[in-house]
């Protein structure tokens, strides 16, 4: 089961070296841009689309999403590559009243791998078990992380229904409703 | 089989964007370092220890290496976080004459998250299906690079069988055999 591996891979290769790290990130972004200073933007917001169709730039998603900057870059050595750059990107998100909210956000890696895969026919799965791996892979990341004392209270997990996606609100509108939730 | 995902990840996620620009990289490095301008040196190789036992920096493996600097960064939007960071590290390797080889080297980064699952219990594998895995990654990998019209001929895999490991210049001999074979 490729989702189960990449759940593991996702945690163990990445948000267990950077979540730990984000609180930090975070003061050192608000002190010099003076955004991301509130309570309720020092989690990393973690979108995890049903249909694994993933946006490289989170404004081409949705107008009344705006890139903000990016968080100070984190240098780990990792497998022999010395000093890997591990770094988030800051968005700006608008609500109904025009109101600007910041936060970190990021699509799941991994669901381009499993899109990908399910597109070349030798990687053995197509496009009808790709949504099945996207949920085993939301399922067990879940677990993973409600079990996870490095990771507890840095990350929020976004699950998007792509039944929503004819509004081209559907992005920031699922955004800022986890961001309220926060507040 | 997680291996097997973990290879379609290694190579969609990474070999695939990584390798087509690896030889304007080296190139870029050959004219302000003055090294790695030989032809034998313009392959990545990756590293694919038997026990996944894996270093974060070369030099701790072994002394005849030492690290040398890195390439140029290159910098892609990957899945919401812009400007990703993609860089490797370059390696000077002594020979028994002690004459140094530059190259390009790194360890497989997905045998981390084998070595790493196979000790939490709840990743559902452990030690004795590791060595397993890893062999499966390999010829996956292996396969999938083969067909892959973008990888051709700019990668290296080198499987390390971990029975010479009490050689303490075990790494540095693999490697120069490998980069021997290339001149
Ligand atoms: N958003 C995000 N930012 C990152 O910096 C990052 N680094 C890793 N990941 C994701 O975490 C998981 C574990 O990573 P690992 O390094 O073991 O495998 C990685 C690693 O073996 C290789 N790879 C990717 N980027 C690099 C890189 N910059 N240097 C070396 N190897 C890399 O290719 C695999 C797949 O990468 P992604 O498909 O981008 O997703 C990874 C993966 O799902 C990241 N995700």
């Amino acid at each position: 089961n490729v989702a189960h591996g990449l759940a593991w891979s996702f945690y163990l290769g990445y948000l267990r070296l950077v979540l730990p790290r984000l609180e930090d990130s975070i003061k050192a972004f608000c002190e010099t841009r003076k955004a991301l200073c509130g309570r309720g933007s020092r989690k990393l917001l973690i979108l995890v689309p049903l249909n694994a169709n993933i946006s490289h730039k989170l404004e081409e998603e949705d107008n009344n999403i705006r890139f903000y900057g990016n968080l100070p870059n984190n240098e780990i050595d990792r497998a022999g590559v010395q000093g890997r750059v591990y770094k988030h990107s800051v968005y700006s998100v608008l609500d109904e009243h025009g109101e600007a909210h910041q936060c970190v956000v990021e699509y799941a890696t991994p669901l381009l791998t499993l899109h990908s895969m399910s597109q070349e026919s030798s990687a053995g799965f197509g496009e009808p078990e790709r949504r099945q791996q996207v949920l085993l892979f939301y399922r067990t990341l879940q677990e993973i992380l409600e079990h996870s004392l490095e990771c507890r209270n840095r990350y929020k997990l976004i699950l998007l229904n792509d039944e929503d996606e004819d509004d081209p609100r559907f992005l920031s509108k699922a955004i800022l409703r986890h961001l309220q939730q926060q507040e």
